[in-house]
C-alpha cells in the first residue's frame, strides 16, 4: 500500500469544503460556574466516547502484562490522592468529569496528564 | 501533528493545525486503522468558554479532556501545541514535580494562557517562561502580519527557543514535531511534504481553503490524524473538521 518512507508530497487541491457531516459540533463551557459543573452536559453527552478512550487505552496497557496492569490498579487506588495534588479549578472539573461518567477518577485524572505520560 | 501559520498578501493570518494521535497504540490490520485515533474522533468537540456570556476563547478539545492544545483567542492570539519527543521527557518531569513541586503541566498552562493573556505578548511570556513537566512545542501568533513564532520547550525555562516566522521564510511558518533546526526522522517527515505544499500554494493562495488543501495531503494527513482546525483571529473564526486518510494512506 502507498509508498516506503521518505514519502513524496501529494499536494491536493479542492478538498475544502468537506461534507458538513464531518464538522464539529460546538459546546459552551461556562467559565462562572462552579468547577464541578462546568462540564456536565459535554461529558454527559460524550460519556461512553470518554469511556471507550479509556477502556482502549486499558487494553493497551494490560497487553503490556506483569507491571503494566498493576500500575492501572494504583491509578484506580490512588486516584483521590492523585487529583488533589493537580491545580485549581482543574481538581474540582475532574472530579465533575468523574462524577457524571462514572469513571474512576484516577482514569480521568490520568487522561488529562496523558500528554507528560505519553512523551517519554 | 502539523501546525502551520501562514499570512496571505493583505497580511491577514490564518493559523490551522492536524492533530495526529495514536502511534502504536493497537493496528487494526483488518480496517488499517489505528484503534485510540478512530475512538478519539468521535469525541472531539469545539468549546465556547464564557464568563458573563461573552467569549473568552475558543478550542477544540477531546471530551473530558480540560487542557488546550488548539485555541483562538478572538482578536487577540491563536494558539496549538504539538508533541515534543526528548528523552528528557515527562516520567523526569514528574519525578521532579514531587520532589521539588517544580513544573506545570502542559494542557493546564495552555488553559491558564487563554483564560489570563489579554495579549500575544502575555500569551508568549507565560509560554516561555513557565517551568513544564515535560518539553513541548508551542505555535502561537498575533493578530498583526508578522506576529507569529513557534516556541520549542524543555522542561526547564532555560534553553527556550523561539523561531520567528521572518525567519522561517517570511510569510508562513511550520511545526510538525522535530526541532526546526535538525532534520527530522527520514519515516516520518511531513515536513518537507508539508513545505513543498506551501510553496505549491503561494502567499497569493493563502486562506481557509488553501490550507485545509496543504493539510490535507499526504502525509500531512496520514492515518494518525484526528481533525484538522482552522483559524482567523481578527474573525474569532474556528472551524473544525474530522479527517480520515483513506487508503492508500501512510500510518503515520
Amino acid at each position: 500500500q502507498g509508498q516506503s518512507p521518505p514519502y513524496e508530497a501529494e499536494c491536493v487541491e479542492g478538498k475544502y469544503p468537506p461534507p458538513s457531516s464531518r464538522r464539529v459540533k460546538e459546546y459552551v463551557v461556562n467559565l462562572d460556574l462552579p468547577g464541578k459543573e462546568r462540564w456536565k452536559h459535554v461529558a454527559a453527552e460524550k460519556k461512553q466516547e470518554i469511556k471507550n478512550i479509556l477502556a482502549s487505552f486499558k487494553k493497551y496497557i494490560y497487553d503490556f502484562g506483569g507491571i503494566a496492569a498493576e500500575i492501572w490498579y494504583l491509578i484506580d487506588l490512588l486516584g483521590p490522592a492523585i487529583v488533589d495534588v493537580l491545580p485549581q479549578p482543574f481538581q474540582d472539573e475532574i472530579r465533575g468529569i468523574s462524577d457524571v461518567t462514572g469513571i474512576e477518577i484516577g482514569e480521568v485524572t490520568l487522561y488529562n496528564i496523558f500528554y507528560e505520560i505519553f512523551t517519554v | 501533528c502539523t501546525s502551520i501559520v501562514a499570512q496571505d498578501s493583505n497580511g491577514t493570518l490564518y493559523h490551522a493545525r492536524n492533530l495526529d494521535f495514536g502511534l502504536f497504540m493497537g493496528w487494526d490490520p483488518k480496517n488499517r486503522t489505528w484503534e485510540i485515533t478512530e475512538l478519539l474522533r468521535p469525541a472531539i468537540v469545539n468549546l465556547d468558554f464564557q464568563r458573563g456570556g461573552k467569549t473568552v476563547f475558543k478550542s477544540v478539545n477531546y471530551a473530558g479532556y480540560v487542557g488546550i492544545l488548539t485555541a483562538i483567542s478572538p482578536g487577540k492570539f491563536t494558539l496549538t501545541m504539538n508533541e515534543r519527543f526528548t528523552l528528557d521527557g515527562g516520567y523526569i518531569g514528574i519525578i521532579n514535580l514531587i520532589l521539588t513541586g517544580k513544573g506545570t503541566w502542559m494542557g493546564f498552562l495552555t488553559r491558564a494562557t487563554m483564560e489570563k493573556a489579554e495579549s500575544f505578548k502575555e500569551a508568549r511570556a507565560m509560554l516561555t517562561s513557565t517551568q513544564m513537566i515535560a518539553p513541548a512545542y508551542f505555535i502561537l501568533a498575533g493578530n498583526t502580519s508578522g506576529q507569529a513564532c513557534v516556541i520549542t520547550r524543555n522542561r526547564e525555562v532555560n534553553g527556550t527557543d523561539t523561531w520567528w516566522m521572518k525567519e522561517a521564510g517570511g510569510w508562513y511558518v511550520l511545526e510538525t514535531n522535530y526541532d526546526h533546526w535538525s532534520k527530522p526522522l527520514f519515516v516520518d517527515d511531513r515536513r518537507t511534504p508539508a513545505n513543498k505544499c506551501m510553496k505549491k500554494l503561494t502567499q497569493k493562495g493563502v486562506g481557509i481553503p488553501g490550507i485545509f488543501d496543504v493539510l490535507s495531503s499526504r502525509p500531512v494527513l496520514n492515518k494518525l490524524t484526528t481533525y484538522t482546525a482552522l483559524m482567523q483571529v481578527n474573525q474569532g473564526h474556528l472551524e473544525t473538521w474530522l479527517q480520515y486518510c483513506p487508503d492508500p494512506c501512510f500510518p503515520w
